[in-house]
């Protein structure tokens, strides 16, 4: 399924809401797509989802759940 | 689980400055206060209240935007609710969420207040998404329950639950305070164990079950959560003998040993519990008959018949129960007039269902677990017909009883 620019950029303020993306200090404003894969692939595996790394179905559900505001500090260093 | 802070003390002030508006607030209340409850059950913390002034952590509810948060919420759906980590202590509710209690619908305060108690104590979220403090909300779960990373977690803040509550620390007794806790809660019972301390068909239409330090609703869809006693009527102990509501002066009297306590909803009537006097101690169980407008109290093999607004003469009581009740077992342990115009006594795991002729019908005893709780019996299949329609299938939130004005009578069962 070919994932539309709206909702890969919903799903990248998701990631950087909830602190699975972090804006760096300096450089450019737009994430590497390898920085947002990898934190796919941290919300998939705190998820319990399978880890892809790719904005599939399952995981564009997950973040349309209800859930509390504060930061997940689920990363792949916490994760480890 | 993962740490954010902690408190440096275990004897917290909690304030409730609002609540949701979609429930009701005695419901609301009583949903946050369970919410403390279960992390003051594994952890040696106590939270107490404070009406007023400034408290360690603060309830509120706030829509979209607040001028005293800076996180806005985003309206129904999404983010919930959110906290401040220690020693902040902020625990703000979205308002335009629908914010329910005993029901699948909408979001579950006390779960939700639960989570967020646990950030303002210091927890972080949870990778076990079956855990409170995982992230996303997984939804009503009527017997729900910390997860064992939820209990290390808080206990690797403040220690583990010891018998002794006492040393340390602080605080300033002169506000107006509720104390909750410090009482050991004691285990929480299974409602399909079938044995009740007491049953009362109470304000709105509304049948609660008590049990041990716990107390529910029954409806005919199923069963609500576990609350302990206090958390719903301030200051009533557990382990009742005895509980009767009274159409007729909007009174709910409690029974326990020597003790009456009298509520109106769920507010004490100033000058209770008082002592009981003029009938047996240890009662067995009480039930309002709307015939004759009459409170029964139960004991033995004998009863007493109470006239809540006038003097009652007790000297021809107690009475042979079997003299008005027929075939209604001795020693009950709860009673009560149901909104089918009947009467139900219940005893060990069973209850029999009297006529308007206060006779046992024939077919009964049966069992109260499955019957009135819900609960499936392993040696019971669907076509045993051990099924009671006249319970299981009534809609149980209307109360056709009548009701008078209430009088300012003291009643003269009680000193």
């Amino acid at each position: 399924r070919v994932v539309g620019p709206g909702e890969k950029e919903a799903a990248v303020d998701y990631l950087l809401q909830y602190g699975y993306l972090q804006r760096p200090l300096e450089g450019p404003d737009n994430f590497r797509p390898e920085d947002v894969t990898e934190a796919l692939r941290a919300f998939q595996e705190a998820s319990e989802l399978p880890v892809s790394g790719r904005l599939d179905d399952a995981t564009s559900a997950r973040m349309r759940q209800p859930r509390c505001g504060l930061e997940d500090p689920f990363n792949e260093k916490t994760l480890k | 689980y993962l740490l954010l802070g902690r408190w440096r003390k275990k004897h917290l002030t909690f304030r409730i400055v609002n609540l949701p508006s979609t429930l009701p607030s005695y419901t609301a209340r009583a949903a946050v206060l369970q919410a403390f409850q279960y992390w003051s059950s594994v952890a040696p913390l106590t939270f107490r209240e404070v009406k007023a002034g400034w408290a360690d952590i603060r309830l509120s509810s706030h829509g979209r935007h607040s001028p005293h948060c800076s996180s806005s919420f985003d309206g129904p759906g999404r983010v919930l609710a959110h906290a401040d980590i220690p020693e902040l202590g902020s625990v703000h509710f979205d308002e335009e969420e629908l914010w329910t209690e005993g029901t699948y619908r909408g979001v579950n305060l006390r779960i939700i207040a639960a989570h967020e108690l646990g950030h303002a104590l210091g927890l972080g979220h949870s990778r076990y998404t079956q855990a409170l403090m995982a992230p996303v909300y997984a939804g009503y779960r009527p017997y729900f329950k910390l997860h064992p990373d939820d209990v290390a977690g808080i206990q690797a803040l403040y220690g583990k639950k010891s018998p002794e509550i006492g040393e340390e620390e602080e605080e300033d007794t002169t506000l107006p305070t509720t104390t909750l806790v410090p009482t050991e809660p004691g285990p929480m019972p299974d409602p399909c164990s079938g044995d009740l301390d007491a049953v009362m068909l109470g304000p709105r239409g509304k049948t609660y079950a008590f049990k041990g330090n716990y107390v529910w609703t029954v409806t005919a869809s199923g069963l609500g959560p576990l609350f302990q006693v206090s958390a719903l009527w301030e200051g009533l102990p557990g382990n009742l003998d005895a509980a009767v509501y009274s159409p007729r002066t909007q009174w709910i009297h409690f029974f326990k040993g020597d003790k009456v306590w009298r509520y109106t909803n769920f507010k004490m009537s100033p000058g209770f519990p008082k002592k009981l006097n003029r009938v047996g101690p240890n009662l067995d169980a009480a039930l309002y008959w709307p015939i004759n407008k009459k409170v029964f109290l139960f004991k033995g093999s004998g009863y007493w018949q109470w006239d809540e607004l006038a003097t009652t003469d007790f000297s021809h009581y107690p009475k042979p129960t079997k003299g008005l009740f027929t075939g209604v077992p001795d020693q009950p342990s709860a009673a009560m007039s149901w909104l089918d115009g009947r009467v139900y006594f219940f005893k060990g795991k069973q209850y029999w269902r009297l006529n308007q002729q206060l006779q046992a019908e024939k077919g009964f005893p049966r069992d109260t677990a499955h019957n009135w709780m819900h609960c499936r019996s392993p040696n019971t299949t669907a076509s045993d017909g051990d099924t009671d329609s006249s319970v299981t299938g009534t809609t149980l939130n209307s109360d056709g009883s009548p009701r008078d004005t209430i009088l300012d009578v003291v009643p003269s069962v009680t000193d």
